[in-house]
């Protein structure tokens, strides 16, 4: 058994590590970026291979940092309303009470994918099934013929 | 060891027009020995897992067995808890609250032993089975689905009463690994009358698909069969083989309301009132009898039969040839035996069974006999298609696009 002290196992209870709540945009910048809704490299960053190659000067660097903020700003915003859409939230874009509830309710750790299976493509596709066989299916929610 | 897994277990996957999946129908599982849970005892932990993938094998062709003594490489999915950093994984675990669980694709689970996790229909905390058939979705191919009612929306929701797949979490999981297809031994429907609370008797009927020693009851207006199904034909079906039987009939009329039987050369008469077989009949002749005894002309093994109302008749299939029999004269009628070509012609040339039938069902739903053989079926033509005759055979569907998910599961899950 996992080891206790108190008789209540208040001791344990304790002991458990709670995981950090989502309480502001930056925890929840990391909670967008953790389960796909901001892909890695989504927007260049024009300072960075600028800088890279040497050739920028400091007015070039200061537009481009605004730009990059802007960029980035841009990108945290879509990603929120893509997680607020897809919750069932107004998509307002702001990082109100209901998203923050919503982002920290328990979940799976996989990170979500825009792309569903394709349902209607089986191998023996329903989609062959004829207007026949959809009247069939309507037909069965009638009750069963009595002697 | 990862790396080393990785290759042994790509040879087994395969990429199918974008959707990566598992090349095989037979999975092993484990639930790992530094992984269990210290919530749960060992045999809840197993007991859950194990009716989490009959879940999944309840609506595929995917088949689960645990798996404890083959090497580790050798399991297609290992289960494990575990907190923060957790069984050498690269994604570390947050504690109690938010993430109670990832899934690696085609490969592990591992489960965050902080979170409160409880057996079924308890009332606090995370139920695992219904975290485990989440997580088995993604290891079998499936991402998160944002559409109520999925098992693979990515946030928990307490689970409400008994939780099920539905429809469309099945046709996702079938649209990577196929529906299950497959014949059947007998197909029947079971007449029951019940009294209502007004005193009304009322006549009811419910639909069993057998194939071989397991049977599944379906359910028509929901188009699947029933939830934990199948189930073996010795637990619902007393004292009839364990192998299942060649056919059924239920003789009704005026003077008869009896149900019959078949396999290989014997018949049994079964007791509904008792649900188990009769042992002996109104003669005092012995359970089971030679077919040819109680139904003279007709002798086993068969390959299927049916009682028909409108003319009184049992019809018994045998190779090629139909029997038809006469039950108010017990006995064969005098045009018996024919080809079933001939009384039952194709309505579209060359499609037809020709005979070694597996099933003749009339279906109350329907009101239409079907014959069945392999994975497809002929609907017999009713009366109310004027321009057929009464008895042409519609041309041949298959079983899957008509009655739906009926599958089967491993024999380590039956109950």
């Amino acid at each position: 058994e996992k080891i206790f002290h108190s008789r209540d196992h208040s001791d344990v209870l304790n002991d458990i590590h709670q995981a950090e709540l989502i309480t502001d945009s930056d925890t929840a910048e990391v909670f967008l970026s953790k389960y796909g809704f901001i892909k890695a490299g989504d927007v260049d960053d024009p300072q960075t291979s600028a800088e890279a190659s040497g050739e920028m000067d400091i007015g070039v660097s200061l537009d481009l940092q605004e730009a990059g903020s802007t960029s980035h700003d841009l990108q945290f915003l879509t990603a929120l309303k893509d997680f607020q859409r897809l919750n069932a939230l107004p998509v307002t874009g702001v990082f109100d009470d209901a998203t923050k509830a919503a982002m920290n309710k328990p979940r799976c750790g996989v990170t979500d994918q825009n792309e569903e299976p394709d349902s209607t493509a089986e191998p023996d596709s329903t989609s062959t099934l004829d207007h026949t066989d959809a009247e069939t299916r309507t037909s069965r929610n009638t009750q069963p013929p009595v002697r | 060891k990862k790396r080393h897994l990785e290759a042994l277990l790509k040879s087994r996957r395969r990429r199918d027009a974008g959707h990566m999946a598992f090349s095989k129908t037979l999975l092993k599982w484990r639930l790992i020995g530094e992984g269990y849970s210290s919530q749960l005892s060992i045999d809840e932990q197993k007991y859950i897992f194990r009716l989490a993938f009959r879940m999944w094998s309840e609506v595929s062709p995917l088949q689960f067995v645990e798996d404890v003594h083959s090497p580790l490489e050798d399991i297609d999915i290992r289960l494990g808890f575990g907190t923060g950093r957790h069984l050498g994984c690269s994604q570390r675990f947050d504690g109690a609250g938010r993430e109670f669980a990832h899934a690696w694709f085609l490969g592990d689970i591992h489960f965050d032993d902080d979170e409160h996790f409880t057996v079924p229909n308890t009332g606090n905390g995370i139920s695992l089975l219904k975290v485990a058939v989440h997580e088995i979705g993604h290891v079998l191919g499936l991402p998160h689905i944002y559409r109520p009612g999925s098992i693979m929306q990515p946030s928990y929701l307490p689970q409400d009463g008994g939780f099920e797949l539905d429809w469309m979490d099945r046709k996702s999981i079938q649209s990577l690994y196929g529906v299950c297809t497959g014949g059947f031994s007998t197909v029947f429907d079971w007449i029951r009358k019940e009294q209502t609370p007004y005193g009304e008797v009322v006549v009811r009927f419910n639909t069993y698909f057998m194939r071989g020693g397991l049977y599944w009851l379906y359910e028509n207006r929901k188009n699947r069969t029933r939830f934990g199904d199948p189930v073996a034909v010795q637990v619902g079906w007393h004292g009839l083989p364990s192998g299942g039987v060649d056919a059924y009939i239920h003789v009704w009329n005026r003077k008869t309301d009896a149900v019959y039987f078949f396999k290989g050369v014997q018949y049994w008469r079964y007791d509904s009132e008792n649900d188990q077989v009769f042992t002996e009949d109104s003669d005092g002749h012995s359970y089971p009898r030679l077919i040819s005894e109680g139904f003279p002309g007709v002798s086993g093994p068969l390959d299927t039969a049916y009682y028909d109302r409108r003319d009184a008749h049992i019809y018994f299939f045998k190779g090629s040839q139909v029997f038809r029999f006469d039950v108010r004269r017990n006995r064969l009628a005098s045009s018996s035996p024919r080809l079933l070509s001939e009384v039952f012609p194709a309505f579209v040339p060359g499609n037809h069974p020709i005979g070694h039938l597996d099933a003749a069902y009339f279906s109350y739903t329907h009101n239409s006999v079907f014959l069945l053989k392999g994975s497809g079926f002929w609907r017999v033509s009713s009366r109310r298609r004027a321009s057929l005759s009464t008895s042409v055979l519609l041309p041949r569907r298959e079983l899957d696009q008509q009655w739906f998910d009926i599958c089967d599961v491993h024999h380590s899950s039956l109950r």
